[in-house]
């Protein structure tokens, strides 16, 4: 168990979930699917602003680390606010609202929204 | 990743699964973690998606992302997706999109379009089976029946292979990482192996929410990419998750 991959023993009474291994419950909120695309993230997005901020920042840390000129950056605020419109909606409505709520550059979010097809690059 | 749905001898189907993410996006030498797995883990967030105010579906998602990769429409189908590698990837999508060809599907729309709207486990199935993406992915589908359980494997344009829950042939579970099921998983990542001698282990007839949430914490199915891990019961329509730790020794992916 002490070299890689670490496998282990088969876990037994792991639930209910405690210990080392489990962090934290996760909270409940509703999506009212009866209210217009731009309104329906308000209130996780207003709880979870912060945090979303701060991850976001953590992959504009790591692009720059890429690219230490800032131009990535630049290229997904400059563009990708042009492709929102092409996505289908509503999903294209909920990333604006999204944006609009959390303060963070529309660009930022649809990258957030489009990262497991970028991702493959 | 890791998905998994069982049929336990009572013919009662639980889906659970560990979403993995983060991989190679700066590592924390301090910390021994993933920077981006350990800034997603405040954003899990459990919804329940209304309409009339009526439950529509539940999804375990991150806050900020629309699309869906972990949900349940309540004694329907359960559905989570893993990640696909190929080289014949998202980027190509990507590409074809800004050059206007948009007849694609972004994966996570897709899913997210399917819980919404889909009304049984085969019309889910279908549906999954046979849109046009812009990335690989694969499925995993749960219903409500015996033997609705699958894993589908999909390229960006076809279904390659769908592999089903058949008890005849002795296989009560799926169970999928990130890789073709038909082929040996990469040397250096798999977790598929010790998954399914957890589940073997564990044997048809304990298999329950409890027991996966078990083998989902074993080493290294769980590992420090690993950000949550959800578990559904269709007949119940229940789901609930559990942010997730994997403490010193645990593999990096």
């Amino acid at each position: 168990q002490f070299i890689p991959p670490y496998t282990e023993e088969c876990r037994t009474g792991m639930y209910p979930p405690n210990g080392p291994t489990f962090r934290g419950a996760v909270s409940w909120y509703t999506v009212d699917l009866d209210l217009p695309p731009s309104k329906r993230w308000t209130a996780v997005i207003t709880d979870k602003k912060t945090d979303l901020i701060e991850m976001i920042q953590a992959i504009k840390d790591l692009a720059n680390a890429f690219v230490p000129s800032g131009k990535l950056i630049e290229l997904v605020d400059i563009m990708l606010p042009l492709m929102v419109d092409t996505l289908p909606n509503p999903f294209s409505d909920e990333i604006k609202g999204i944006a609009a709520v959390s303060g963070i550059p529309l660009g930022e979010v649809v990258l957030f929204n489009i990262f497991y097809e970028v991702f493959t690059v | 990743c890791t998905s998994v749905v069982a049929e336990d001898n009572k013919g009662n189907l639980v889906h659970g699964r560990n979403l993995d993410f983060g991989l190679f996006m700066g590592w924390d030498v301090k910390n021994k973690s993933w920077i981006i797995s350990e800034k997603l883990k405040p954003l899990v967030v459990n919804l329940d998606f209304k309409r009339n105010n009526q439950t529509v579906f539940k999804s375990t998602n991150f806050a900020g992302y629309v699309g869906m990769l972990t949900g349940i429409k309540p004694h329907i189908f359960t559905l989570t997706m893993n990640e696909r590698f190929s080289l014949d990837g998202g980027y190509i999508g990507i590409l074809e999109w800004i050059l206007g060809q948009r007849d694609g599907m972004w994966m996570s729309f897709l899913t997210r379009s399917v819980l919404e709207n889909a009304n049984s486990y085969e019309e889910a199935k279908t549906r999954l089976a046979q849109t046009k993406l812009l990335a690989p992915a694969y499925f995993i589908l749960g219903g409500n029946q015996t033997g609705q359980g699958c894993i589908i494997t999909r390229s960006r344009l076809l279904s390659i292979d769908i592999l089903e829950i058949d008890l005849k042939l002795g296989r009560w579970y799926v169970l999928e990482t990130n890789y073709d099921h038909w082929k040996e998983p990469f040397f250096l990542d798999d977790r598929r192996t010790p998954a399914k001698k957890c589940m073997n282990q564990t044997t048809q007839t304990n298999i329950s929410l409890k027991t996966i949430y078990d083998v989902l914490s074993t080493k290294p199915v769980l590992n420090k990419l690993t950000t949550y891990t959800t578990l559904m019961q269709v007949s119940e329509g229940s789901l609930e998750s559990y942010i997730r730790d994997c403490p010193n020794p645990c593999m990096p992916w």
